[in-house]
């Protein structure tokens, strides 16, 4: 598999959604 | 004009870590969220505690290599095939790297009556939450935390090892619950022999002062090896029924998110429920990865590099599908598509000069002689038409202002 590791994920709020199945990004996510 | 608009501008000086950790000022739903830090930096106490095991970028790097061979490897082969004694794990030889060693992030969560806190690597790519127990009965590594000892709590209790709920440890951990005076025994391994071992239980966990959560399975880890850089133990963030978004759904409907900090030197996130989630987040579909349920599955379709889509297919991407997680350091591409994406971005780098590869990374530039550079901006699309911008400190991976390295990598096969 591809892999989409956490170097990548700085500063975005990733957002797991188990129940809808769904997963998200926001750009900015920490300040 | 396509680069400006397509480029980031970085003051080189800002490419390396402060020595001072500065707050992150997002005030989020702090009722239920945690601070996040890098464990190797100044905002963490691992690092104060221990600054002389700090690992060195190259280390850093092949310990994400064994964390990515442990998925492969986990993916390749069936589950619950391995039955684990609590004697077993003192015969496996810890090598000098761990999986869950590797640039991790760390939180810091309450454990037990009267709670302890414990600072605990947090982990999409696995399930169970563990933590060292006292007494170590096998080999046990040194840790900030003082050591949990369950004997002092008075809500903890161990599991039987009669029961479903031992029974579900098979598919969390990839291996079959053992027995100890009628107490569960689990045991769990990352690939590259650091493992822990000890009693399944329950505790109260309290997450923050209004989140409290009683009979929280965790493993009690009475025998454990790694370099786990200090750290008490993970909390597992996956998608099995044992990982903790799973049994706190009742409160939190398996909806939490975080934020990674732009450096080692600042803070982010851990936030569980839906408070506090930005209003511009874009939705892409999970998918579930037939080998490996307990991953969170997505679909990326394309890349782009400086405002120029990599004439590559989703095809591509699908064959071997991918994942996201928060143990990884470095994101690994289909070969075709990290040739494609490295190729483009040398091409818009070469006023720079180069420098060395840095282990896994090869497309690495000098930037002593220069205070200012621009790099070209980088956006992984996902289905449903979700565009990803990576922030400037996620396109680069810094060993110093001479190696400063495309933080890409790629698998050994497109149908890895």
């Amino acid at each position: 598999v591809g892999i989409f590791g956490n170097t990548q994920q700085k500063t975005l709020q990733v957002v797991y959604d188990g129940v809808g199945g769904k997963l998200g990004f926001a750009t900015g996510g920490c300040s | 004009r396509r680069d400006l608009e397509h480029s980031h501008t970085i003051q080189v000086s800002s490419l390396l870590p402060s020595s001072i950790c500065s707050l992150a000022t997002k005030v989020l739903d702090k009722k239920s969220s945690l601070q996040v830090v890098h464990k190797h930096g100044p905002c963490s106490q691992l690092y104060h505690h221990d600054k002389a095991n700090i690992p060195t970028h190259a280390e850093i790097l092949l310990q994400d290599v064994a964390r990515v061979k442990s998925i492969h490897s986990k993916l390749a082969k069936s589950l619950g095939s391995t039955k684990v004694d609590q004697t077993d794990a003192a015969n496996i030889p810890a090598k000098d790297g761990s999986v869950v060693g590797s640039g991790n992030y760390v939180v810091t969560v309450g454990l037990g009556t009267p709670k302890k806190d414990l600072t605990l690597i947090f982990d999409t790519g696995s399930d169970i939450t563990w933590t060292q127990c006292q007494p170590c009965v096998g080999t046990c590594y040194k840790q900030q935390d003082p050591v949990f000892a369950p004997s002092l709590s008075s809500t903890y209790s161990n599991i039987s090892c009669n029961s479903t709920t031992c029974n579900s440890l098979a598919s969390a951990t990839g291996n079959t619950p053992g027995c100890s005076s009628s107490a569960c025994v689990y045991g769990i391994q990352y690939g590259d022999s650091s493992f822990s071992v000890g009693i399944f239980a329950k505790e109260k966990l309290t997450l923050t002062s209004t989140d409290v959560f009683d009979d929280f399975l965790f493993g009690c880890g009475q025998n454990n090896q790694g370099l786990f850089g200090g750290a008490a133990g993970l909390i597992g963030l996956g998608r099995d029924k044992l990982s903790l978004p799973s049994q706190t759904a009742s409160k939190y409907r398996k909806y939490f998110s975080y934020c990674l900090p732009s450096s080692s030197s600042s803070t982010g996130f851990l936030s569980f429920g839906y408070g506090g989630v930005s209003k511009f987040v874009k939705f892409t579909t999970l998918t579930t990865i037939s080998q490996g349920t307990s991953f969170y599955g997505i679909d990326i379709v394309g890349i782009s590099v400086g405002g120029k889509k990599l004439p590559i297919s989703a095809s591509l991407f699908t064959a071997g599908g991918s994942i996201i997680d928060s143990g990884t350091v470095i994101t690994r591409l289909p070969p075709t598509a990290y040739t494609a994406l490295s190729s483009e971005f040398r091409k818009l780098m070469s006023q720079y000069p180069k420098a060395q590869p840095l282990s896994i990374l090869d497309t690495c530039y000098d930037f002593t002689k220069f205070s200012s550079v621009s790099v070209p901006m980088i956006s992984i699309f996902f289905r449903g038409g979700v565009e990803v911008p990576i922030a400037a400190k996620g396109i680069l991976y810094v060993n110093t202002i001479s190696q400063v390295c495309l933080a890409f990598a790629g698998n050994n096969d497109d149908t890895d």
